[in-house]
């Protein structure tokens, strides 16, 4: 699993 | 993008809409807690900064809407509308949440620069911002129902997103649990206000709160 920041949400 | 993502983002902007429409045309910022405004005012400010790191129209779009509505509403509240605004009942002292919010950031975060400690921050920031406005509600005892609509839309835009967030770890493999973490603090604090907006303003009463 990925974790980290979603650079396209709002 | 998917479908929660996408209503959640437009339950969102209804939010930023309706409470911008009810204080123009009511000419009044009368229920509406400024200080919970400035929160928010400050929760886009510290996020999008990275504006110029483009992302999609969509995104860049939804950022200048979200900042230019908030500073707009901060100043229909403190200076067009200033008489009416009730600042009697707006007392929830804001330090209490900026500071440990600032401090969280600090300690908790997924890298220590400048840039990502501000996002870190706004996210936390923005999952306790809405406490003086329902601070406000239940000092007075009641809100208006096109209030309630605002913090009814507010509310289920996270709410939303943690559906969201749960397909994308599904079908992405892809979590941040400093933003799902916050968002369900965020969510759960409107539960009690969800509950009395389904069992009252929907059957067309007013939101009150028993004395």
């Amino acid at each position: 699993h990925r974790s980290g920041k979603s650079k396209d949400e709002l | 993008m998917n479908i929660f993502r996408l209503v959640g983002d437009l339950s969102h902007l209804l939010a930023i809409i309706i409470l911008l429409l009810k204080i123009w045309k009511t000419r009044s910022c009368a229920g509406i807690s400024g200080k919970s405004q400035i929160l928010f005012a400050i929760v886009y400010t510290s996020r999008y900064l990275d504006l110029p790191n483009f992302v999609s129209m969509y995104n860049t779009l939804m950022k200048i809407v979200f900042i230019a509505a908030s500073y707009a509403t901060v100043y229909l509240i403190y200076m067009k509308f200033k008489a009416t605004y009730d600042h009697n009942h707006d007392t929830f002292r804001v330090e209490f949440l900026v500071l440990p919010s600032f401090v969280l950031a600090l300690l908790i975060n997924h890298d220590f620069t400048v840039l990502e400690v501000l996002w870190t921050f706004s996210i936390y920031m923005e999952s306790v911002a809405i406490l003086p406005q329902l601070f406000m509600v239940s000092k007075t005892g009641e809100a208006e129902s096109i209030t309630s609509h605002y913090l009814f839309a507010l509310g289920s835009y996270r709410a939303l997103y943690i559906l969201n967030w749960i397909y994308r770890y599904t079908t992405e493999d892809h979590y941040d649990l400093i933003a799902i973490v916050a968002g369900i603090v965020q969510t759960v604090l409107y539960c009690d206000f969800f509950y009395l907006y389904i069992t009252k303003v929907l059957k067309g009463k007013k939101l009150q709160l028993p004395a």
